[in-house]
């Protein structure tokens, strides 16, 4: 494993880690989409099915079980804390997953390395993680709400995605044979629905400063 | 590319 992919999975854990503590520090969840939460959980329990059939490393069992746990942990907070769950907003929050799930359901089944039933819900968690942060991106479009997204978290996002392009950059000179087009491509996509992402935060937070300054 | 180098990542 080289530094790269090691940062990039750190960052990402970290990244999760810091959304917790601020739920659960400020007891709310405002600004946050739960949509965008779930798709993530959808994205780490079809990814990490093969926790059951292949055994690759005691860090990646580790690993994917902390990944899965926490984006639980996020949306029973959402949904299930008594004060947490009061300070969501359900009625901005209307994207509507089925536009991302089936597309990248019926791309995974069509576009694939092995037409397995682990390959292909592997194939469909690369393709929804591309584009689960819409529905906060979407969002944070309406309501430039930012209370529980915090610089930390943004720029832990970013680092995860940018260390992860780094480390197949790496990989793809150091090793042989390594070459993955399905997710190269949609870790690209990934990065470009980041960046539209940030863009948005620093709009809203460019407002929210503005907005917070006596006049 | 082999079966476990396209799994090894999270």
């Amino acid at each position: 494993m080289n530094i790269f992919r090691f940062a990039g999975d750190m960052t990402h854990l970290c990244s999760i880690i810091v959304l917790l503590l601020k739920i659960q520090a400020t007891k709310s969840c405002a600004g946050l989409s739960l949509r965008t939460q779930e798709l993530y959980a959808i994205v780490f329990v079809s990814r990490y099915l093969d926790l059951f059939f292949t055994f690759i490393s005691m860090y990646n069992v580790i690993m994917k079980l902390i990944f899965i746990s926490s984006s639980f942990c996020i949306i029973w907070y959402m949904r299930c804390h008594r004060i947490v769950a009061q300070t969501y907003d359900r009625e901005q929050d209307t994207f509507r997953v089925a536009f991302l799930v089936v597309p990248c359901f019926m791309l995974s089944l069509m576009i694939n390395h092995e037409f397995s039933f682990t390959e292909v819900l592997w194939t469909f968690s690369i393709y929804l993680e591309a584009v689960a942060i819409l529905p906060q991106l979407v969002l944070l479009q309406r309501t430039f709400n930012i209370d529980t997204l915090t610089s930390n978290y943004i720029f832990l996002l970013g680092a995860y995605r940018a260390l992860y392009m780094l480390n197949w950059i790496y990989r793809y000179f150091t090793e042989r044979d390594y070459s993955q087009w399905i997710v190269w491509t949609s870790g690209t996509l990934q990065t470009a629905t980041y960046c539209d992402f940030f863009y948005y935060y620093i709009l809203s937070w460019r407002k929210n400063e503005r907005l917070s300054l006596p006049s | 590319c082999t079966e476990l180098s396209r799994h090894d990542e999270l």
